[in-house]
This record gives C-alpha cells, sequence and structure tokens, in this order.
C-alpha cells in the first residue's frame, strides 16, 4: 500500500509568462503529482510533492521567486482521517428492514 | 435505494478492503456500487435498465444506467449487434474516469437517484425523458477505483501492465482517437498523463467507443472529472475554435450560472486548451470528432482546498450543483434538436 506520510500539495500562482515556464517543466519532473495543471499568470496550480523531494522543489520555487503555499500539509494525515471516517460511516450504517 | 447513504464515500466492494493486490474478479461480481445499481433498476423496472457495455481489465462490468421511457428488454447485455433500428436521440454522463476523484462517482450516484426521483415531479427533465433515454456511467474506471481504495489513493490511471515497463496503467483522458500522440499527454508509461500505446488501447475506453458508435443517436456527451471547477469543451489538442464555439460557450455561461445559483460556487468556462491546458486524446474531442454537438466535460467544485480528498460532507453541495449545470445542458439540448 502506498502512503503519503510527509507528502505536502502545493499551491503556487504563477507570477509571469517566465514562471509559467518553469513550472510546465516541474510538471515533467518524476513523481510530480499535478493535481491543478499550469494555466495562467494568476492561476493556482496545485502539485503533491513527495516528501523526499520537498526540499529540493521548495528551493527551486525559491530560487526563481515562484509564489507558493502550502495547501495540504500532510497527505497521509488526511488519507487516514478519510478512511476513519468510511469505516464510521459503515459501522453506523443500518441494514434496511 | 432510499436507504443509500448517499452523503458518504463507498468502495466498489465493501467486504474487499483489506489491502493488497487486486484479484482478478468474475465478471458481474455482485459488489457495493454495483448493488446499488441494480436496485436502482430493480425499484424502476419501467424506467431503468443497465447495460453491461464491456470489462475492465481486471475483469470488472463496465455498467450503464439506462434511463428510458421506451419498452424495454431486460436483462440487456450489450452486443454491438444487439442495437438494430434506430435509437432514441440520447444524452450520456460518465463520472470518475479518473479513479481517484471520489466526489465525482459519488455525485454519479447522487444523479442516478435524482433522475428516478425527479421523473414525473420535475416537468423539465420527465419532458426530457419522454423524448429522450439517459445513460449513465457511475465508475467509468472501476480498477483504478478498487486501487484507489485498497493500494494508492492517489491513482488516476487504469491498471493494465505496460509490457517493458515496470509502470503500469493508462491515463484514459488521453486514449482517445482525437489529436492522440500529439502534446498534451505523455509517450513514457510512467507519467500520470500516459497515452497508451494506440488509441483506445484501453478496454475501459473502447468499450464506450464501440457503444457510441453502435448507438448512432447520442446528443450530448459529458464526462465529469473533478477539482477545479471548470465546464470545458472541445478542442484540447488543437487551439482551432470548434465549429459550434459560440453555442457551446453560451451554453457553458447558462450552466455554470445556473450551478452557481445554488451555493455560489465559481467556476471557469471554455475550451479546454484555452481554460486549462493543451490535452490531446481526450474523451470529448473524440465525441465531438463523432458529431456529439454538446460535449463537455466538468471538473468539479474544491470547496474546501482539498482535492481529491474533499471531505464527504462535501459530496452532497457538489451533486446538487452540478445537477443544476446538468439540467441546463440537458435542457438545452433537448430544446435544440439536431
Amino acid at each position: 500500500k502506498d502512503t503519503f506520510v510527509g507528502d505536502k500539495v502545493l499551491r503556487i500562482i504563477p507570477k509571469n509568462e517566465a514562471q509559467l515556464s518553469l513550472l510546465k517543466e516541474m510538471e515533467e519532473m518524476p513523481e510530480m503529482d499535478i493535481w491543478r495543471g499550469v494555466t495562467g499568470v494568476g492561476i493556482p496550480v496545485d502539485i503533491r510533492v513527495p516528501f523526499h523531494q520537498l526540499s529540493s522543489v521548495k528551493i527551486h520555487l525559491q530560487e526563481h521567486d515562484i509564489e507558493h503555499s502550502t495547501m495540504i500539509e500532510d497527505l497521509q494525515v488526511l488519507l487516514d482521517e478519510e478512511q476513519q471516517e468510511m469505516e464510521s460511516s459503515a459501522r453506523f450504517a443500518q441494514p434496511r428492514n | 435505494t432510499d436507504s443509500f447513504d448517499y452523503a458518504n464515500y463507498h468502495t466498489l466492494d465493501e467486504v474487499g478492503t483489506q489491502f493488497g493486490n487486486a484479484p482478478r474478479l468474475k465478471p458481474l461480481s455482485q459488489t457495493q456500487i454495483y448493488r446499488f445499481q441494480d436496485m436502482l433498476v430493480a425499484e424502476n423496472p419501467s424506467l431503468v435498465s443497465k447495460i453491461v457495455i464491456g470489462q475492465s481489465y481486471q475483469g470488472r462490468a463496465l455498467n450503464v444506467l439506462k434511463v428510458s421511457k421506451a419498452p424495454i428488454l431486460r436483462p440487456i447485455v450489450f452486443s454491438l449487434f444487439s442495437t438494430g433500428g434506430t435509437n432514441r436521440p440520447a444524452i450520456w454522463i460518465d463520472t470518475g474516469i479518473h479513479s481517484r476523484e471520489w466526489v465525482t462517482q459519488a455525485s454519479g450516484t447522487w444523479f442516478a437517484k435524482k433522475i428516478v426521483t425527479d421523473y414525473g415531479r420535475d416537468p423539465a427533465l420527465t419532458a426530457i425523458l419522454d423524448k429522450m433515454d439517459i445513460f449513465l456511467e457511475i465508475v467509468t474506471n472501476p480498477d483504478g477505483f478498487y486501487y484507489t481504495h485498497n493500494s494508492n489513493r492517489m491513482w488516476r490511471k487504469t491498471r493494465k501492465p505496460t509490457p517493458g515497463s515496470s509502470c503500469v496503467g493508462v491515463d484514459p483522458n488521453r486514449n482517445w482517437d482525437a489529436g492522440f500522440g500529439e502534446p498534451g499527454a505523455s509517450s513514457s508509461p510512467c507519467s500520470e498523463t500516459y497515452r497508451g500505446p494506440t488509441a483506445h488501447s484501453e478496454t475501459e475506453v473502447k468499450s464506450i467507443v464501440d457503444f457510441v458508435k453502435a448507438h448512432g443517436n447520442i446528443k450530448a456527451f459529458l464526462s465529469i472529472h473533478s477539482y477545479s471547477q471548470m465546464l470545458l469543451y472541445p478542442y484540447g489538442y488543437t487551439s482551432s475554435p470548434a465549429k459550434d464555439q459560440a453555442d457551446l460557450h453560451n451554453l457553458a455561461k447558462k450552466a455554470v450560472s445556473e450551478l452557481a445559483s445554488l451555493y455560489g460556487t465559481y467556476y471557469t468556462y471554455g475550451s479546454v486548451i484555452n481554460t486549462i491546458y493543451q490535452a490531446s486524446g481526450i474523451t470529448i474531442d473524440w465525441t465531438y470528432k463523432q458529431g456529439i454537438k454538446y460535449s463537455y466535460t466538468f471538473e468539479l467544485r474544491d470547496t474546501g482546498r482539498y482535492g481529491f480528498i474533499l471531505p464527504a460532507n462535501q459530496i452532497l453541495p457538489t451533486a446538487r450543483e452540478t445537477w443544476l449545470a446538468l439540467m441546463a445542458i440537458m435542457n438545452h439540448t433537448f430544446q435544440n434538436p439536431y
């Protein structure tokens, strides 16, 4: 089972065409999971970044002055919550009379 | 189906929630969402029937619910040779071709119930169904859907191995014969947007292709994804405007306005290439090429910034607001025959 401990989802907002091009290059990097693709200047891009690539990606973004924020801090935490919610829902589901 | 919990996510197989390799299932095995579909058919025998348009790579049924007031024969096992004669004009809706988009399959389940509930009550839907059929494929990529529940929540592709590569699966929204292989898809099997070796190489895609061609009278094709809050029309592979661009654009504007009227959810709209990115081999470019004028793809809501793990409490609002946009497109299709 794949786990996503420490994986972050970054929301990146490109400010100009140069940053757009850089983000398009990032799309081609292995293990980058693009949740919301590169569209245009000022439009958010969401990328899931594996934990082991976080520092290099953040340095890359900072070096090019690309604005970004963390949309999901730790993906696995949310997935665990989702799993618990589903299990809880299944437990409480009553069979039809 | 009244007691089905529409406000929560459901697996394909509630029993099989152990992690591990997906078994090769027997065709037509009865699992959670499949069971819902059978129940809906059983409860509405004069309105809903189930068509099996094919099997996934791992042997799961590719079920399509047919909602029709025309006389039906049940059980119907679809074959290319069973659709003799002229079919009624129809609307196609598919949900969840990218398996990890769980809010999409959940919305599709709600749509199915909404259609049978509103028939005879909502004059607009009733008028549509008195003249047209609706086809609804709720789990368009069942192997991927199973895999998201059991092995990798973020999986979006099919599960067919690629010979000579350790990477598995094809992006089923890059596998259609419309600009196939052009920029906007990857030739690398390890990419999330791998287009596959040839157009229609994936049975999940080919089964729809065969069905659409054999039917021959589908007038609107709505392929539903999540999450970017967009309503998109052809083309994805070229920046040339579609012949019907003005009409498609005006209808998209109306549909997103209807959608926003419920909760204020903001959608952008336009052609795929201009609104999101260049994408080749996509579903709606192929359907448009087949002459289906009202070909649209939705990207459902992102409220809460959770992406593909949209909390379950977002399912019903998402489905309800999307339904308004679907009705706008279906009604326009009904009132503007071509």
